[in-house]
């Protein structure tokens, strides 16, 4: 700008047009985001979650602000995929790559549908990479449904850490409980309701940094 | 804090609120719709050098007048910022997680001179 009072204040060179300030201003805020997100560049969004699915889950967080100082909240929407078995289903996250998190807190949320047939045993495996041609998998919690509707399932941190690769498979065996005659009536994909927003997703809660980390470094 | 007015010579919090919208980033962050990027600007005289911003007290008061009259240290002062907050962010990460995060001293809030 030209003019009486055209310099800085700060460092006494010419003062920027109005423009020139604003797109500079807006490019500060992108490296400045970017930079507090710890992202080179900003997420390319090729499969955003559904608006209804998204609004819904956003309801189950908890209101107010984050984990306590350096935690992250993540709300990983579920792809669900038929397996051989007639009981159970499979569902797939993608996770972002830990930069070191520590992971303390995870709960699955499904909806179960009005087909529930009595009380239902549901277990919930993790599925591991295939060895010898065998999917392993690793029982991770068994839950007692009697209603239908929303079931927040917690599930064992410990049992969920350390998939490097950033994709974790859960199967899931929904059987009636013994003694309970009623046959399923659906394979228990119709139990669960995966389409729109009553698509199953995992609650976590992450610490950006190992506890105890910085008393190794003391040590 | 003084806000900067145009013709505000000391150091000052120069206030500038930026829409996501602007950016062209609405559709990866859901919350909030913009922040303030705010940033300290302006000059520090000796007499206010160490001061954190308005005359907070008596006591730096007496300090500033003291610090004016007699030679100060001729090392530069400048202004910076002297209290910033967190920014909660709610935003899609590239496998389209959720993710809800507090981002540390991301808004400027008062400035001083060093």
């Amino acid at each position: 700008a030209q003019g009486t009072g055209s310099v800085c204040s700060s460092c006494g060179g010419s003062k920027l047009a109005p423009q020139a300030e604003r797109a500079l201003v807006l490019e500060l805020a992108k490296q400045q985001i970017l930079e507090g997100l710890h992202l080179t560049s900003r997420p390319r969004i090729t499969h955003p979650p559904p608006q209804a699915a998204l609004t819904r889950a956003l309801r189950r967080l908890q209101p107010g602000s984050v984990a306590p100082g350096n935690g992250e909240e993540v709300i990983s929407f579920a792809t669900v995929t038929d397996s051989t078995s007639a009981y159970s289903s499979l569902l797939t996250f993608h996770l972002s790559t830990p930069r070191s998190h520590h992971l303390y807190h995870a709960r699955l949320w499904l909806h179960v549908l009005p087909t529930l047939p009595g009380t239902l045993c549901l277990r919930i495996f993790r599925w591991g990479p295939r060895r010898r041609h065998q999917g392993s998998r690793t029982l991770l919690t068994e839950h007692h449904i009697t209603n239908l509707g929303w079931h927040a399932l917690t599930l064992p941190s410990s049992g969920l850490r350390g998939e490097k690769s950033g994709v974790l498979k859960l199967q899931l065996d929904c059987r009636p409980l013994e003694g309970n005659n009623s046959t399923v009536t659906g394979q228990p994909r119709q139990l669960l309701d995966t389409a729109g927003h009553q698509q199953p997703f995992l609650e976590l809660k992450i610490r950006t940094n190992e506890p105890g980390a910085g008393r190794a470094r003391r040590r | 804090t003084p806000t900067c007015e145009p013709e505000t010579p000391l150091c000052c919090r120069r206030d500038h609120y930026v829409d996501f919208q602007e950016l062209g980033w609405r559709d990866w962050i859901l919350q909030p719709e913009g922040y303030q990027l705010n940033y300290c600007s302006g000059q520090c005289p000796p007499h206010l050098a160490g001061s954190p911003g308005i005359a907070a007290s008596f006591h730096s008061a007496v300090f500033s007048l003291l610090k004016a009259n007699n030679p100060w240290p001729a090392s530069t002062s400048c202004c910076v910022p002297t209290a910033r907050r967190p920014l909660s962010l709610l935003y899609l990460d590239h496998n389209g997680n959720v993710v809800k995060t507090d981002v540390p001293d991301m808004v400027v809030e008062a400035c001083g001179c060093s």
